[in-house]
């Protein structure tokens, strides 16, 4: 409940992104360790997160939509589904309403924001960016180079390498009547746990087991830790009965709350979790055109390119200015075509990518851009008006000449018929003569003084009628 | 391995549960 920041920017560090190490190990190096703090032996982890841009994340209760839901869970049911090599408890909440106190943003999604309540807050923007400090309202909204995982905490532990407990308690709580707890909070040792980065841009991750009043360090001893592990900022998160680290999906630390049957200890239920995970493409879809293998993006088609597959390339000559760039290569502006929209329209073809043919008369070409029919001077193009004609005088010619042709040899036909059946009548009436009424019998001239054989034996027959 | 609900007794609160005043 202390002053809300609307606007304008606040006391914060950012620490710009490691250079990319491609094929980088094992995203998280997880320590164990035991120490003694003022004669104390304290139990707990320290993990490096290496390009946490792509391994971290901060995760709702129980999945997306946990603190609209005001849900509460156990670190390792929010850790298991989503697959994280190391989690531990995030935020603080409010244990009756299981309310998520603070600013969230989970893997690009703002969960919620406090409006610009200065508290400690630690998140990384989407250029990999490590943001710690305190944040105005809108500087938490911010769409430019907008957070894609933020958190909030109480105490800003370490500001570039120094203890900053005591301004953090100016800023965190200006009300008398708080100080007491507050100043109680940072001083009693208990389970404790914090985030923040290391000189190498690298994300750490501290948790020490303990119990309130009984076991564990204070902020103070905490912040000490850390500067000699080389971390350069941090924030302290939720401790006490919260403090949970879990390892590979399995309870690792011991937690101080009791169970029903308080011989035992059992992990609290929890709000948000840290994540630290194997890596991530960002975003983790590839925009959609491509598959995340090991936190890199395999684009889907030749065309997509970048690291997150958002970019189409369509190589150097870039569709050759006559032609857009698209996921299946370039698409042509009328009148162009080939792989890089280099070539003209061939003769005869026109439009986006001389896909249609001219539709001019004469097998003319037309304007590769619009079709419109042009007499060009290309010599391909028949000039079919004298052609035609002449086409058509052959064709006529042809077509007359058969007709003629045609006509003649019917004409001549009949006549051959008229003459042949005249003929044929003539020769039957002139054998009918012959072969009707009387007959006068002249026989065959002498030939060459002899009568021919047949008239011989004529002669010697009775006469017969039928002598042609 | 379910370990059971925890009782949430191990409290350890930056700002006392009562709200002393409204948010300014």
């Amino acid at each position: 409940d202390c002053a809300r920041v609307r606007a304008g920017s606040r006391e914060q560090e950012s620490w710009p992104p490691p250079p990319a190490t491609p094929g980088a190990s094992h995203p998280a190096a997880v320590r164990t360790f035991v120490s003694h703090f003022e004669g104390r032996a304290v139990a707990g982890h320290l993990t490096r997160v290496a390009a946490p841009l792509r391994t971290f994340s901060v995760l709702e209760p129980g999945g997306p939509g946990g603190c609209a839901q005001r849900r509460r869970a156990t670190v390792e049911d929010t850790a298991v589904p989503a697959g994280c090599l190391v989690a531990q408890n995030g935020g603080f909440f409010r244990m009756n309403t299981g309310e998520c106190l603070g600013n969230v943003v989970s893997d690009g999604r703002l969960v919620s924001s406090s409006g610009g309540l200065q508290n400690a807050q630690f998140g990384i923007r989407r250029d990999g960016t490590l943001v710690t400090g305190y944040l105005s309202e809108e500087e938490v909204l911010d769409s430019v180079n907008p957070f894609v995982q933020l958190l909030s905490g109480v105490v800003w532990l370490i500001r570039n390498g120094s203890i900053y407990i005591n301004e953090s308690q100016v800023t965190e709580c200006d009300e008398t009547q708080e100080t007491g707890s507050f100043s109680k909070f940072v001083n009693v040792i208990s389970a404790r746990t914090a985030v923040g980065h290391d000189r190498k841009g690298q994300l750490v991750l501290f948790h020490a087991d303990g119990q309130t009043e009984q076991r564990g360090i204070n902020l103070w001893e905490m912040a000490e830790f850390l500067l000699k592990q080389d971390v350069v900022n941090a924030i302290n998160l939720d401790g006490g009965g919260s403090a949970t680290f879990v390892l590979n999906g399995t309870l690792a630390s011991y937690p101080s709350d009791h169970c029903q049957d308080n011989m035992w200890r059992c992990p609290r239920r929890v709000s948000t979790v840290v994540c630290v995970h194997e890596p991530h493409c960002q975003p983790p879809n590839c925009s959609g055109h491509g598959t995340c293998v090991d936190g890199h993006c395999e684009c889907t088609s030749h065309f997509w390119r970048g690291a997150a597959c958002s970019e189409l390339d369509c190589g150097p000559s870039n569709c050759s200015q006559h032609g857009l760039c698209t996921e299946t290569g370039c698409h042509c502006d009328a009148g162009w075509t080939g792989s890089n929209c280099s070539e003209e329209c061939p003769l005869g073809w026109y439009g986006p990518g001389c896909q249609r043919p001219c539709q001019c008369e004469h097998q003319c070409p037309c304007d590769p851009q619009t079709g419109n029919c042009s007499i060009s001077q290309v010599k391909q193009c028949l000039r079919p008006t004298e052609a035609t004609p002449r086409a058509g005088e052959m064709a006529f010619f042809t077509r007359t000449t058969w007709l003629a042709l045609t006509l003649i040899l019917v004409f001549l036909l009949l006549i051959s018929i008229v003459v042949n059946v005249n003929l044929l009548l003539g020769s039957k009436t002139e054998r009918n003569r012959h072969l009707d009424g009387d007959y006068v019998y002249h026989p065959l001239q002498e030939m060459n003084g002899e009568l021919l054989v047949a008239e011989k034996e004529q002669t010697e027959d009775t006469c017969n009628p039928f002598k042609d | 391995l379910s370990s059971g609900v925890s009782r949430d007794d191990d409290l350890l609160l930056p700002y006392p549960l009562a709200r002393t005043r409204p948010s300014r």
